[in-house]
């Protein structure tokens, strides 16, 4: 049960993929 | 409430929480002019005092040092913007915490990929407006009958939830997506032309035709 | 601080941070044993209550309604638990906030695939643990010098922190991986055995070997 559970939480799975997108765009303005 | 130096890079949202509560209440916060993101943030003196390189970092006048956009806003911020009541306080928290949890997800997957600043996936995308509705549905129901979010004054709860949507304000919500959403509407305007928020963010541009998707 | 009945469904990490902050704190604080996921949070006064449906979700002796689980935690504590002095607060909130933003998102990216309970996809996986690495990493020069996260007892910031990782430590991080991280390894044995901790989470079992993931 805990897994089905789980499964049907929304949760953040590509958090490092914009975080890294945001890190870059910024560091790029930052120059 | 604490005062002191600020490193982040221009137009962050993060960062534009701690500003704004800073002026709100009255404590001495200033950005470091000399910071240049991706230089500064891996210099040596700097992650002695910032270990993991990330902004907005605060440094207050006694040498504690802060990271966590959250956490430095409430550290500087006045008693006032945490809500009175305990009741209120823990509502200020649950909107914090709700426009980190909730509202920066789906914006980072809408605005990147629309900026160009992410790679654009369609069905993530779609997933995202979705989920910026339910966002708007909550928040527009819920401002049905208030003002603020909690209580009869802005709080860090609005600071902290209006500067989560800036960005999909700004770049991807048009006219027409929100038309439905009144009461939201009329409040992130209040909020945005606060004087003390316009010291900080500026005049506040609505996003007028969403970009479009270069596949 | 407040009591009251906790609507969420069993093993759930964010509730056990509510729980166990409750404990430390002598709070009454009752999981309802009639919720049931996927049902109970869909009914008709449930949402008047709660309108996201999201769980867990508090409601006071006093009929105060609140979600998002940092909030929640910090309702139901006791001063004690929040940090000592102003600084020692922002500190709890700093890494309350770290668990949320940074250790949450990359436990899901790695422990969901691994449990199948998510798309296997090998270059997200792969930063996932190195995202996992730099956390521990942080961790384990920080809790070098430290007994508690922040200053000499255990606060949220422990509780807040150790909860997020039950699931990494639970079901990824199997002996070898956890060899370097010597500190945080102490640290984190410590917050599991806690009494009171062992209340409410029972005896924690360490990942022996990491699921292989099926693709």
């Amino acid at each position: 049960m805990a897994l089905e559970i789980l499964a049907q939480e929304k949760v953040w799975l590509d958090k490092s993929k914009y975080a890294d997108a945001e890190r870059m765009f910024y560091e790029k303005q930052s120059k | 409430m604490a005062s002191g130096t600020l490193y982040t890079y221009s137009n962050n949202f993060r960062a534009y929480k701690v500003l704004i509560a800073a002026k709100y209440s009255g404590s001495d916060v200033k950005v470091d002019p000399a910071f240049e993101f991706g230089v500064t943030n891996k210099q040596e003196n700097f992650l002695k005092k910032f270990p993991q390189g990330k902004v907005p970092a605060f440094e207050s006048q006694n040498n504690q040092y802060l990271t966590e956009s959250t956490a430095i806003a409430y550290f500087v911020s006045s008693e006032k913007l945490k809500g009175s009541s305990p009741y209120e306080k823990a509502l200020v928290q649950q909107f914090t915490s709700f426009a980190d949890n909730e509202i920066l997800p789906a914006s980072y997957a809408w605005v990147y990929p629309s900026l160009s600043i992410a790679q654009f996936n369609k069905s993530s995308v779609d997933r995202a407006i979705e989920d910026v509705k339910g966002i708007l549905e909550y928040l527009n129901n819920y401002l049905l009958t208030r003002t603020y979010l909690v209580g009869e004054r802005i709080t860090l709860a609005d600071i902290a939830v209006a500067c989560s949507l800036l960005q999909l304000y700004q770049h991807v919500i048009n006219p027409e997506f929100k038309q439905p959403y009144t009461n939201v509407n009329r409040w992130f305007d209040t909020i945005v032309n606060q004087p003390t928020v316009v010291d900080v963010i500026g005049k506040f541009e609505y996003c007028q035709k969403t970009a479009e998707f270069n596949q």
